[in-house]
């Protein structure tokens, strides 16, 4: 089974 | 002071198109440079990216930054209200409420202006780290659409995996799996017609075949489609404007569980 991640797991908010 | 004008006012309703399943609204930076706007989709999986140079325009005038929150829904009817080859104006005082949208025909015998209103958006903007990634695959951007609309039908989630020899996009589902491989070109008569991959590491990720089949929108603004890989992170596909600028996508992976 995949799970989708988010872009908050790779990108911080500036 | 603001105040763009485009000379075929078909090329923003291409980039309309190309983000406005993604985005609901969007802010449109607005600054001596250009106008930028960075957002995600709602599900925050996937995040527009998308650069319009000041020089790419006819005319370009922004006496001070200006960001004006846009209800795309709203501009793309505005935009429905024009020919591909009409000249566009869209203007804006400083600290405005409204946009104003110009569109004249080149015979100039047909002008028209619309107000639209702006809206207040939180903005919410992500920092991008400088990668340097694995794999840039260059290819025409119409197969590219192909592949994700082919390959879509058999599963939900598509498998790119990146070597020397080339790129391999498969998926699987209910009634079986399916394939595509591409190798390099080895000789092509235009640039734009060939697939070249520049690799440092194999990569092979999977991504969800409904954001890049609403990448893939963006199709007709260019010939070309980059894809940027590297090891569990975001895909970059990216579509060059030409002479005005860029879009971006970028999508984060699945991973196994």
């Amino acid at each position: 089974n995949m799970t989708q991640r988010t872009l908050m797991s790779y990108f911080n908010k500036k | 002071m603001f105040e763009a004008r485009l000379l075929k006012s078909g090329q923003l309703k291409k980039i309309l198109e190309a983000i406005k399943e993604l985005l609901k609204e969007a802010t449109f930076d607005c600054s001596d440079s250009g106008i930028q706007l960075q957002a995600m989709d709602d599900a925050h999986v996937s995040l527009v990216s998308m650069c319009l140079k000041s020089t790419g325009f006819d005319k370009f005038r922004c006496d001070r930054n200006l960001s004006m929150g846009i209800n795309l829904e709203s501009m793309v009817k505005i935009m429905k209200c024009c020919s591909n080859d009409d000249i566009m104006t869209i203007k804006a005082q400083d600290n405005a409420d409204t946009l104003t949208i110009m569109f004249e025909t080149k015979n100039q015998e047909k002008m028209s202006d619309y107000e639209m209103k702006l809206m207040n958006l939180d903005q919410e903007h992500l920092g991008i780290p400088e990668t340097n990634y694995s794999c840039i695959i260059k290819m025409p951007s119409s197969e590219f659409a192909r592949i994700c609309r082919d390959l879509s039908q058999f599963g939900d989630s598509l498998v790119i995996a990146c070597t020397k020899e080339g790129v391999k996009f498969s998926t699987s589902g209910d009634i079986g799996s399916a394939n595509v491989k591409l190798s390099q070109t080895s000789t092509f008569d235009k640039e734009e017609e060939g697939v070249t991959i520049e690799m440092t590491q194999a990569v092979c990720l999977t991504f969800a075949c409904r954001y890049l089949n609403l990448f893939c929108k963006a199709t007709p603004l260019s010939t070309q489609v980059i894809l940027s890989m590297s090891g569990d992170v975001p895909l970059v596909v990216e579509y060059q404007i030409e002479e005005l600028g860029c879009i971006r996508y970028y999508l984060a992976p699945k991973i196994e569980e």
